[in-house]
């Protein structure tokens, strides 16, 4: 593993550590996404069957089940916890992301790397974290007041997205018979979604100022 | 080669 690898899953770790806090300590989820959460929680769900059916190390096991657990749990109190509930933003959180999911699916069955149920659902989860964020972008923009901690789950995802688009790049120089047009493809799109995101938060955090994105 | 069938990343 190299370190570029370990610094993205060190700062995805820490990007749901940040939400998590959030939930916990301070009892709100406001700013957050439930339709991004909900995402996350499918995307990490498809994307880890292999959980059961390939064994590559105790660190990819336990970091699969992390991102697992703090994912569907992250939903379970946007939705049920009596408290943190009240803090969503219900009415600004409107984006349609079911809808997304079909063309994804389609995708997958499309352009994958080998047609079995595994791999489609592989191929599907890579597009559909690609657009993931979408809903948590949407809501960033209409709230107006982003507080530091959303501020920061943001970009430590974001961090997360482009260290990894630096572990393929290593990774394809560094390893003979590196090559996955999927990951990538989507990979760099989703990272390319955070870039406005980065622009503005380091607009804001160089001028000393509170985060606000245009309207 | 076996690898290259195998996600590792996560």
């Amino acid at each position: 593993m190299n370190i570029f690898r370990l610094a993205g899953d060190m700062t995805h770790l820490f990007s749901v550590l940040v939400l998590l806090l959030k939930i916990h300590t301070i009892k709100s989820c406001a700013g957050i996404s439930l339709k991004t959460q909900e995402l996350y929680a499918i995307v990490f769900t498809t994307r880890y069957l292999d959980l059961f059916t390939t064994y590559i190390s105790l660190y990819n096991t336990i970091m699969k089940l992390i991102f697992l657990g703090s994912s569907i749990s992250i939903v379970w109190y946007m939705r049920h916890h009596k408290v943190v509930r009240r803090s969503y933003d219900k009415d600004q959180d409107t984006f349609r992301h079911y809808l997304l999911m079909l063309p994804c699916l389609l995708l997958a069955l499309l352009i994958n790397e080998k047609f079995t149920f595994l791999e489609v659902m592989w191929a599907f989860s890579l597009y559909l974290e690609a657009v993931a964020i979408l809903p948590q972008l949407v809501l960033l923009q209409r709230t107006r007041n982003i507080d530091n901690l959303t501020g920061q789950y943001v970009l430590l995802l974001g961090a997360y997205r482009a260290l990894y688009v630096l572990n393929w790049i290593y990774r394809y120089f560094t390893e003979e018979n590196y090559v996955h047009w999927i990951t990538w493809v989507s990979g760099i799109v989703q990272t390319l979604l955070y870039a406005d995101f980065f622009y503005y938060y380091f607009q804001s955090w160089k001028n000393n100022v509170k985060l606000q994105l245009p309207a | 080669s076996v690898e290259k069938d195998v996600h590792d990343e996560l």
